[in-house]
């Protein structure tokens, strides 16, 4: 068994009787459904109606119905003196359908050979928010504002609301959602204006780790209160404030809360009333800063730059070791430092410390030797002075050579000279002589 | 030495002695790596000795503690124009020995100075010559394991000469006196190097310090009056000597 397909809704067409324009046979029963497209009507337009005329169309007649309604019976011509002619009104179907019948007995007159009809249709867009409120007690189609489009219509509210999920009726708007911006003002639906009631709104302000949430509240604060012997309770209107591992807090009365520094980068509002009572709701402005890192402190023989009075999420801070000195951390020398101020209010990194350079042991000195004038170690600044192994060697070109602990680690005489002394030979200079006093 | 002393330690302490295939000379310290000493020494029969056949000795005055501690020679050196086959000229005796290792100086290895180029003999200036070869002890020459020296006088060139020129005129060989060489000693003899000595230094000694006049080069007979010893003139040498140090 093969199903057949629905005919594809048109937008518009012709129907003609049988045979048209010759004359149409006796002995027929024909029958036309036109369709359109959803949230269309059919508009009907005659352009030749041509039908034995009769009483009622009660031999002859085309009849128009919709979903079983009969729009009209038609019979008859344009000048004829009875049967039911049409016109040149169309006729709108109060649908998208619409059942044109037409039927003849078995007689036609002799004199006069009737054509049958023919006629136009077209689809016409049905204005649905111009229609009457159905019958079922539904209500209007769209609670606030309706929209009519091609085919069909959308529904829409007026500021302040918005559309709920069936998309026909509005509620009071929350105006809530995620706030993840540095700064923003929120307030309760309606505000300053009360309300409606059963409000249930969530506000979730949510910035980037390394940043703080500050809520000020304005003064215009109304929240319905219960008075109680511990002061104001807010058991049916209130104004949850959540702040992440601390203990809610529930706002209400009509004192405005202020400042409230949360210290934290998310904060969650809740804001609920009741069916009933009044609370003519708040507002507030948030804004964020960003987290405090400790001050550093110093580090000996260094210096900290920038040096600020408070350090905040991102800042960097630099150590430089004064001339003479070298960054050390973890027991190894590092070329340089920074450290930056993480999301959790501390440093990604410890400060180094400095440490005094040495330029190693002095080169040494073939036949001489060197001492330490000022300084050990080979630090930084220390001194030391070359000799020869005198008197068999002595200095080639000075006699006090003294070199230096620089600060870029190597030993530098007076002249800035790097190279080494060297000790030359003293010659013919016998340590005894051949003496004698016999003459 | 004719004449002389014994030196005290650490006296001369330029003083080397050297054993050359088993002939024994002299020779000074000049540098750390290098010994300066007499041709003659090194080359024997016209042929330049090995260097492995050289045996170097120093810092000691007895011969039989020097033995010990030889040191050896990387290379000789021997003055280009030296060219004494038969013996009979001794210009240009003068030879350089190059050590293998460098030696560290103390008080009893110094090296003695070079001459400025072009210094002055001053005729009359006592010199110190030195060194363990033939010395004279009861009229009898032996050869002393002691290092010797004695003090002689430079003299004049034609004097010198002269000496030279009587020497040829009665006896065959006597070599010739050229501007390299100058002598020393006394006319009256008894004070002289002798065989053995040679290559061994002649010293000066100007403010205080001791300057390689002359190499221990020839003579007729030793200590001899009317003779005297002939040494090399060092001064005539120093271009040769630093070009040869620098160049090797």
């Amino acid at each position: 068994s093969w199903r057949l397909p629905e005919p594809e809704p048109v937008m518009h067409g012709a129907v003609q009787s049988p045979n048209y324009p010759q004359p149409y046979s006796p002995n027929l029963q024909e029958q036309w459904d036109l369709s359109v497209p959803e949230g269309y009507q059919i508009r009907l337009t005659f352009t030749h109606l041509d039908i034995e005329a009769s009483a009622g169309c009660y031999y002859d007649s085309l009849t128009v119905l919709y979903d079983a309604k009969i729009l009209g019976k038609f019979c008859g011509h344009e000048n004829s003196a009875d049967g039911h002619h049409p016109g040149t009104q169309p006729i709108l179907s109060p649908g998208n359908t619409l059942t044109l019948i037409f039927q003849s007995d078995d007689s036609n007159p002799e004199r006069h050979q009737n054509v049958g009809f023919s006629a136009q249709y077209q689809a016409i867009d049905r204005d649905e928010c111009s229609e009457p409120e159905p019958d079922d007690g539904s209500g209007p189609l769209c609670s606030q504002i309706c929209l009519n489009t091609l085919g069909s219509y959308v529904c829409s509210c007026h500021h302040g609301y918005e559309l709920r999920p069936d998309q026909r009726s509005c509620m009071s708007s929350c105006g809530g959602g995620i706030f993840d911006e540095p700064e923003g003002y929120l307030f309760s639906p309606g505000y300053p204006n009360p309300p409606p009631h059963a409000v249930s709104c969530q506000y979730i302000i949510s910035v980037e780790a390394g940043f703080t949430v500050s809520l000020n509240f304005t003064d215009n604060f109304h929240i319905e209160s219960v008075d109680t012997e511990q002061g104001p309770n807010c058991i049916h209107h209130w104004l949850e404030v959540t702040i992440p591992e601390r203990e809610p807090i529930k706002l209400c009365g009509g004192k405005s809360p202020g400042l409230i520094a949360t210290n934290s980068n998310t904060v969650t509002l809740d804001y609920h009333t009741d069916d009933e009572g009044q609370s003519r709701g708040w507002s507030l402005d948030y804004s964020t800063n960003r987290v405090k890192c400790p001050i550093p402190g110093d580090v000996a023989m260094g210096r900290v730059t920038p040096i600020l009075t408070e350090y905040f999420y991102r800042d960097y801070i630099f150590v430089r070791c004064d001339q003479g000195y070298k960054l050390m951390m973890d027991g190894e020398e590092i070329t340089s430092f920074s450290t930056m101020c993480q999301n959790n209010g501390q440093w990604h990194l410890p400060l180094p410390e400095c440490h005094i350079i040495d330029c190693g042991e002095p080169e040494p000195l073939l036949n001489g030797r060197w001492v330490f004038l000022s300084g050990f170690d080979n630090q930084y600044l220390s001194v030391v002075q070359y000799h020869c192994n005198e008197p068999f060697y002595t200095l080639l070109g000075g006699i006090n050579v003294m070199f230096t602990c620089e600060a870029d680690r190597k030993w530098r005489s007076n002249n800035d000279i790097v190279i080494n002394p060297i000790c030359i030979p003293v010659c013919g200079q016998p340590t005894k002589l051949l003496t004698g006093y016999q003459r | 030495i004719i004449g002389g002393s014994e030196a005290p330690e650490n006296t001369i302490p330029w003083q080397v002695m050297l054993s050359v295939d088993g002939g024994r000379g002299g020779g000074m310290v000049i540098a750390d790596r290098w010994i300066m000493t007499a041709a003659h020494n090194l080359v024997h029969d016209g042929n330049p000795a090995s260097k492995d056949t050289v045996r170097i000795y120093m810092g000691l005055t007895d011969v039989k503690s020097l033995l010990g501690s030889p040191v050896y020679a990387a290379s000789i050196h021997i003055h280009p124009e030296y060219n004494n086959p038969n013996l009979l000229d001794y210009n240009n005796d003068i030879a350089l020995i190059k050590l293998q290792d460098q030696i560290t100086f103390n008080s009893s290895i110094m090296p003695i100075c070079l001459p400025a180029e072009g210094a002055t003999y001053v005729t009359g200036e006592m010199g110190l010559v030195s060194g363990f070869g033939i010395t004279e002890t009861n009229n009898r020459r032996i050869l002393t394991n002691k290092l010797k020296y004695v003090q002689v006088p430079v003299v004049e060139q034609a004097i010198c000469s002269n000496s030279v020129a009587l020497l040829k005129r009665n006896r065959d060989n006597v070599p010739d006196l050229t501007n390299n060489m100058f002598c020393a000693g006394v006319p009256e003899g008894k004070k002289d190097s002798c065989q053995g000595d040679s290559g061994g230094p002649y010293a000066l000694r100007h403010d205080g310090q001791f300057w390689a006049a002359g190499i221990v080069s020839w003579g007729v007979d030793c200590g001899k009056q009317g003779t005297y010893g002939v040494y090399t003139r060092v001064a005539n040498y120093v271009g040769w000597i630093n070009t040869t140090m620098q160049e090797n």
